[in-house]
């Protein structure tokens, strides 16, 4: 169907993926659990350190877009690593360790986490 | 997103999802495309989660997130959670626990210690109805025994309703949305009807990973907003994801 909302008749044979829709493979990492909360990211941030950083300046870019005078982010800068201190454990030390790891601010990976909460409205 | 579970006629159980996020954050004209979405797919990645040297749970996670929106306890339970959007939404929440009220959980956080916790279906079913939270969801459970398949719907403070795999009525799979199952879903973002339409479509005596991929596969079950696809058999502990692309012409959402 070429008008919205593009529907297709049910799809078969197209696993396993290839073609158009398929992106790419997913890769593995093992989280040790008995590692203390602050060093079971650094293998998997290490690997996806660049890919974060350009998530998150993504993210900067639309809220200064939103906010141009940088206030936003400022904000997100200045308050959300007081939050990081309030999540339960391991969840806030893990969270500490990705910022420590990536480089990426603190308040930028705790926004990151909360994402999902924030856009529920 | 869109999370199903499914029954075959042997009573094997199945669970696959697409991941759909990043509505409304920012559109590339150029490429047709919503900008967080394509920056996030570069970040997704399978996890194993070990103690002791042993599996305890594997999940599909964006790197940098500490939650889980997918995950299986191999030969116990398999978890998904999809966005419930309301007005009293996880923004609440959230004030409400930068102001001190800090009695709810995070719904990823449950997710993740559910996973990490629960020893059984039954059990996760009980914490995923009963916990506070801090912004509505749908939890998409499935266990390792017949029937054990179920959507909960959350708002922040009660479990709403508990949609069952029923064999009995004819119901061999479960399959959400983002709309609460008994209300129709928003007309221009009818992902439901084609998606259950595919399920009906393959048959019980049909159904396996492989025939729910096509299912994940098609439009507008398939969309713009989709990152990834996983699929996951609780018998056998296999999870496998694949980032995805939903060419032109599709919808934004």
């Amino acid at each position: 169907q070429f008008i919205p909302p593009y529907t297709e008749d049910c799809r078969t044979d197209m696993y396993p993926p290839k073609g158009p829709t398929f992106k790419g493979a997913v890769s593995w990492y093992t989280v040790d659990l008995d590692l203390p909360p602050g060093k079971r990211w650094a293998a998997v941030i290490s690997d996806k350190k660049a890919e974060l950083v350009s998530m998150v300046q993504a993210i900067k870019d639309l809220a200064n877009a939103l906010v141009p005078s940088g206030r936003l982010i400022e904000l997100v800068d200045v308050s959300l690593p007081l939050m990081a201190n309030t999540l339960p454990q391991p969840f806030g030390e893990e969270i500490k360790g990705i910022s420590a790891v990536s480089g990426v601010p603190l308040g930028e990976v705790v926004l990151f986490n909360i994402f999902y909460e924030v856009f529920t409205v | 997103c869109t999370s199903i579970v499914a029954e075959d006629e042997k009573g094997n159980l199945f669970h696959a999802r697409n991941l759909d996020f990043g509505l409304f954050m920012g559109w590339d004209i150029k490429n047709k495309s919503w900008i967080i979405t394509e920056k996030l797919k570069p970040l997704v990645v399978n996890l194993d989660f070990r103690r002791n040297n042993q599996t305890v749970f594997k999940s599909t996670n964006f790197a940098g997130y500490v939650g889980m929106l997918t995950g299986i306890k191999p030969r116990t339970f398999t978890l998904t959670m999809n966005e419930r959007f309301s007005l009293d939404g996880g923004y609440i929440g959230i004030l409400e626990w930068i102001f001190g009220k800090r009695d709810g959980i995070w719904m990823s956080f449950l997710t993740r210690s559910v996973l990490e916790n629960a020893n059984s279906y039954e059990e996760a079913k009980t914490l995923l109805a009963q916990t506070k939270l801090l912004a509505p969801a749908y939890f998409i459970l499935g266990g390792n025994q017949t029937g054990q398949g179920c959507i909960i719907t959350r708002s922040r403070l009660l479990s709403i309703d508990v949609f069952d795999i029923n064999l009995k009525l004819g119901r061999w799979f479960v399959l959400e949305t983002n709309y609460d199952h008994w209300k129709e879903p928003l007309f221009l973002d009818d992902r439901r009807t084609p998606a259950i339409k595919c399920m009906n479509q393959t048959t019980q005596s049909n159904i396996s990973l492989k025939t729910l991929y096509d299912v994940l596969s098609t439009k507008p079950v398939l969309n713009k907003l989709t990152a990834y696809t996983t699929l996951m058999q609780v018998s056998e502990g296999t999870l496998e994801s694949y980032i995805r692309d939903c060419p032109n012409p599709c919808m934004p959402w």
